[in-house]
C-alpha cells in the first residue's frame, strides 16, 4: 500500500481529514478534534490484481499471469480500502447524555486492487 | 460501466477539487451519523460541565479498576472494550440525573436514555452512582426505588427497592443493570430512581450538591443484530 503523492495515478492511500470544528460539529463531538476519513483513488492494472495480502504468493502469481492473458476471463480491478481500523467517538447524544464508543472501519489505513 | 472499461468505483473522471471536497465531507458526516444511529446531527442545548464530567470518568474508571483487580486481571487489561470491528458496536453511556419532584424526604432522579438505544440494545453493565451527604454522625438508612411506568395508569409502580446504610458521606453504586434491560426491552428509555430516608434524617441527598456531585448512571451497552441475520 501507497500513500497518494507522485503523478503515476495508481492505485494509493489519499489522506482526507475532516476538521469538526470547521464542519460546525465541535459542540456535540467531544473528541477527536477530527476524522481522518481517508480514501483510495488510482488506477488497477490487471496484473496488480490481488495483491494485497498476497503478494507474495505462487497462486496470486499464477492468477495474475492468467488475468493478464485473458482479460475477459479476469473482470475488473478496483482501488478498494485493504486495511481500516474504528473510529473512536465521545459524543453528547440528543438527551445530552454523555456516549463512547468505537465506529468499527471507519478509518482507512491501506488500500489495494481486488 | 461497460465490461472492459475499467472498475466502475474508480474509472470514472473525477470531479473538481472543491466539489470532490464537499462531496467527502457530506459523506463522513453521513457516516457517522448512520453509523450512530443518529437521523439528524443532536442539537445539544445544555452542556454538561466540565467538573461533572471529570468527576463521572473518574468514577468510572475507578470501578472499572476495582472490578480487574477482584478479577485478578492485570491492571492495564482493557475490560471495557473487546472488539471493535467484529460488527458489533458498543457503547459507555454517562446519563445525568435529572431532578424530578421531591419534598424533605423524598427525592425523585430522571434518566433518560436516547431512543437510538431502544429495544435493540444489549446492556452489559449498569451502575447508578449517587453521592450522599450525611447530615452527621450516626448511620442513615435510605431507601432507593427503581419505578417504572405504570402500563395501566399515569402512575409510576416498584420494579425493585433496595435498602442502603450511610456510614459517611461519599460515593455509593448500585447495579441498575437488570433494570435498565427490562426498560429497554419494554421500549422505554426513562429510568426513574427514587430516594427515601426517614422522617427525621433530613434530607442528605442532593441539598447543596454541586455539579461534580451530581448523580450518574454509567452503562455498557452493545447494539444487538437484527434477528435471523449473523454478519460474519
Amino acid at each position: 500500500s501507497t500513500d497518494c503523492g507522485g503523478d503515476s495515478g495508481m492505485c494509493c492511500r489519499q489522506e482526507f481529514f475532516v476538521d469538526f470544528k470547521e464542519i460546525g460539529w465541535e459542540d456535540w463531538i467531544i473528541q477527536p478534534e477530527g476524522y481522518h476519513m481517508n480514501y483510495c483513488s488510482g488506477i488497477c492494472p490487471l496484473h496488480m490484481a490481488g495483491i494485497p495480502g498476497l503478494a507474495a504468493s505462487f497462486h496470486t502469481a499464477v492468477l495474475s499471469l492468467i488475468k493478464a492473458n485473458n482479460a475477459d476471463a479476469a473482470g475488473d480491478s478496483c482501488c478498494v480500502p485493504t486495511q481500516r481500523r474504528p473510529l473512536s467517538l465521545l459524543y453528547y447524544d440528543r438527551d445530552s447524555n454523555i456516549v463512547k464508543t468505537d465506529i468499527p472501519d471507519m478509518i482507512v489505513d491501506a488500500c489495494g486492487c481486488t | 460501466a461497460p465490461r472492459g472499461l475499467g472498475c466502475p468505483g474508480c474509472g470514472l473522471a473525477a470531479p473538481v477539487p472543491s466539489t470532490q471536497r464537499d462531496i467527502l465531507i457530506a459523506l463522513a458526516k453521513q457516516s457517522i451519523l448512520s453509523k450512530l444511529r443518529l437521523p439528524d446531527r443532536p442539537n445539544i442545548t445544555q452542556h454538561t460541565s466540565r467538573g461533572t464530567l471529570l468527576t463521572a470518568l473518574r468514577r468510572m474508571r475507578a470501578q472499572h479498576r476495582d472490578v480487574a483487580l477482584s478479577l485478578a486481571v492485570p491492571r492495564d487489561s482493557n475490560i471495557r472494550h473487546q472488539h471493535p470491528g467484529m460488527g458489533v458496536q458498543e457503547y459507555e453511556i454517562l446519563s445525568f440525573a435529572e431532578s424530578g419532584s421531591s419534598t424533605s424526604r423524598n427525592v425523585r432522579l430522571r434518566f433518560h436514555f436516547t431512543q437510538e438505544l431502544g429495544g435493540s440494545t444489549e446492556i452489559l453493565q449498569a451502575t447508578l452512582y449517587l453521592f450522599w451527604e450525611a447530615p452527621g454522625p450516626g448511620i442513615h438508612p435510605v431507601t432507593v426505588r427503581l419505578l417504572q411506568p405504570d402500563p395501566t395508569g399515569p402512575n409510576m409502580t416498584v420494579a425493585s427497592e433496595m435498602q442502603l446504610v450511610i456510614h459517611r458521606a461519599g460515593w455509593a453504586t448500585l447495579d441498575v443493570g437488570p433494570a435498565l434491560q427490562s426498560l429497554f426491552d419494554q421500549g422505554r428509555q426513562s429510568l426513574t430512581v427514587e430516594l427515601e430516608v426517614p422522617e427525621d434524617s433530613g434530607s442528605p441527598l442532593l441539598a447543596g450538591h454541586s455539579d461534580s456531585h451530581w448523580p450518574f448512571v454509567a452503562a455498557q451497552a452493545r447494539a444487538r443484530m437484527p434477528h435471523g441475520v449473523q454478519r460474519r
